[in-house]
């Protein structure tokens, strides 16, 4: 019940959507170019947004964004 | 218990449905091409739909929609 | 638990049939060509019926409703 | 724990049977070629009857009833 | 925990047999050809028989009764 | 957690040994060539004994008795 | 988490032991050749074991006994 | 949950080894060539111990003892 | 649902990011090269941060962070 | 959720770790060449250390400890 | 939930890290050639450090540290 995102560049940013009736950034983490960031579903978020090229790897596919 | 949607175009619209005896919008989240959105059902959540041109992961299958 | 469904025509109908002693529709949602809605069961729905030409992914099979 | 039925002609006819001692018809829905049913057993719906032409999914195989 | 019975011929029967210390026979069902009926083990049903010439799915294997 | 009986003869018979610490016969189920019994196992049918020639389904494994 | 026994000769026994701090012999089964025995582990029985030649199913493998 | 040992040859010995802070010798029980023992691990039985020729099936694989 | 990092080079740094409404750093660990560090998701660590190169195990995928 | 161990030399000593705070051999269990034991973990053993030449299965591989 | 380690040279060093808020090594045992430890994740043990030349076998892959 997590998904890892690994940063093809510099800059790529991490959204954390927030759980329940409103739907609000409540973190954004960075990447540099190679970093890769683990995070789970969690009872604070239950949306992820990705910005930027990297490569994001889920249980139901793998893909690559910013392209 | 979680979708993945990948924009492959500016402009694509995703609407979270509310769960319950009603059924409408509480949000709209708008991607631009290259942007990713990995977001779980939940206990406010209980569809989902997708307007515009995205490849779309599920459990149960991937699509493109907007075609 | 849930279902995808995505238009191949203007004009598919998506019923939300009520759970529960009664079998009504709760709730309809049209979507236009190339829209997909992906739509859990609840405590509301315990049974979605299709009319007009879709795609429709489900973990037992998919098929291609309208023909 | 649903199925799914999809009309193969029309009038094709989907009953109900009840949950519990008595087993009776609670429902009956109607479908015309290409319409699409998903149905899941509930806490009212213990088994599925189907009269007419029709493919059916299910978890443990898949059938054409009516012929 | 369910399964399929498409009848191959008129006048095939079910029988649900009750749960618990006794077993009786608490509900018949008569199917005609092509007809199919999808059916949960329950409370109340903890066996099921068939008579007559049909094709049985279930999750442990496929055979045709009757023959 | 159940199994499925054919009768490949007449004169099939199924007994259900109780569950607890005496184990006897609380049933005895008899079956005409071609008849089908799907069983469970339940709070009273904790082992199933058949005598005469049926195939036998189980998630384990397919036999045919009598031989 | 049932084993299933097929008798390949008359006279097979099958011992139900005891589960607790004792392990006694709580039933004898016989079989004769053809019969077989379909039997969960219980509150009562956690282990089974079984002299002269049989076949025996289980979800860890199937062997033959005796020889 | 379970094992199954097969006795290759005579005076194979099983030992099941206490659960708990202790660890000692409950039960010992004896096979002969060809008979054959299933056992649970169980509250009173947390290790299980064999000294002689025999076939070992489990789920994590199989071996032969004594060799 | 714990993940394996095993260092490639020296000075590999990983995150622990906090679970609950705030996401700061409350662990880090270095790894020297060929050092494996096996870390599980839990009730503190909802999210995992690498930077430098590794590889990186997880169940949804492999992949080398730095690169 | 155990492990099995085969000795393929006289004198393999396996070591039961206490559960808890502090890390001690609760247990230490010699086998002779061909012996095998097959151990859980418990609430009283969470780590198994195992000394001299022998053949340990697990559910994630296989290997020979000793060489 | 366990993973093995079996140590490919003297001196292999694996610790035990605390669960919860502070991350603190609370246990170090050290392996010789050959010798094996298979170690669960508890109460007390959320991430586990591994040091010098091992094989490495968990539900995830396999891999040998200290290259
Ligand atoms: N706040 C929303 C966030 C969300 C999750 N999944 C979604 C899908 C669409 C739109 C919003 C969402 C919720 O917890 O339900
Ligand atoms: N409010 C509805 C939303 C919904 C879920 N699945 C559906 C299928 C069809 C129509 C509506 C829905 C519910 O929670 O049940
Ligand atoms: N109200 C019905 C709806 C339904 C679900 N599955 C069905 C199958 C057949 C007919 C009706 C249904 C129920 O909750 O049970
Ligand atoms: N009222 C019955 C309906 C039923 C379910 N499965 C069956 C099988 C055979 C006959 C009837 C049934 C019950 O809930 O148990
Ligand atoms: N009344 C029996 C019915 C039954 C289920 N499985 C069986 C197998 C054999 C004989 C009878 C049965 C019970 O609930 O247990
Ligand atoms: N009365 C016994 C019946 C039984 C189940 N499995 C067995 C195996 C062997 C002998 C008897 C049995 C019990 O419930 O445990
Ligand atoms: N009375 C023992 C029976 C048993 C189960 N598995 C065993 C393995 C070895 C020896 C005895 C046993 C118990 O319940 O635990
Ligand atoms: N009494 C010990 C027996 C045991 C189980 N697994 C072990 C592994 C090694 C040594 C002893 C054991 C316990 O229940 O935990
Ligand atoms: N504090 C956050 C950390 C987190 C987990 N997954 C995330 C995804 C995106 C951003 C932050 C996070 C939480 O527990 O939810
Ligand atoms: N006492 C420790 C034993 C242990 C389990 N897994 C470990 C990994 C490394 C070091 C020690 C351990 C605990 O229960 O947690
Ligand atoms: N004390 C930390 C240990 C830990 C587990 N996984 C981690 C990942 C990264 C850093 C530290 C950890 C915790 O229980 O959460």
């Amino acid at each position: 019940n997590y998904v890892m995102i690994q940063a093809l560049e510099n800059g790529v940013t991490i959204f954390g959507l927030t759980r329940g009736p409103d739907t609000k950034f409540h973190h954004t983490e960075k990447l540099d170019q190679g970093e890769v960031l683990i995070a789970q579903f969690t009872s604070h978020t239950s949306a992820i947004k990705i910005r930027g090229k990297a490569k994001i790897f889920t249980s139901i596919g793998i893909t690559t964004s910013g392209s």
